[in-house]
């Protein structure tokens, strides 16, 4: 896979059940965070699995002042990239369930 | 800690804190 040097990863448990879920997003080089978040790096949100798009939370995230506007790609790609892995985990579990 | 909030226009709130060093380095 292409390395982004960010990195995403659940903050909580997923039980599977709930739409809405606890993520955490960190980067390997904090040059890609802005001014004051430099000396940050992570940062949780929550993500509604059903309803919500990566790419606009990555566009939340540029608007909040974390990101740079050209980091929003692979901001929002990353994100991506976790969700569709949960969704798919949670279709596993669903069918190995049945 | 240095965890701080950031409430977004569209009301998604961010929380913001250190990364674990352990993480730093992971590959």
């Amino acid at each position: 896979a292409e390395d982004t040097g960010v990195r995403v990863e659940l903050a909580e448990d997923d039980d599977g059940k709930k739409t809405s879920i606890a993520l955490k997003l960190w980067v390997e080089d904090h040059k890609k965070l802005k001014g004051k978040y430099k000396e940050s790096g992570a940062i949780e949100f929550t993500f509604d699995l059903e309803k919500e798009v990566p790419e606009v939370v990555a566009q939340e995230m540029v608007e909040s002042g974390f990101f740079h506007e050209s980091d929003a790609k692979t901001v929002g790609k990353s994100i991506k990239d976790r969700v569709a892995l949960i969704k798919w985990r949670r279709g596993r579990m669903a069918s190995v369930a049945v | 800690s240095a965890t701080a909030q950031v409430v977004h226009s569209a009301g998604r709130r961010f929380i913001v804190s250190p990364v674990p060093e352990d993480r730093l380095k992971e590959q």
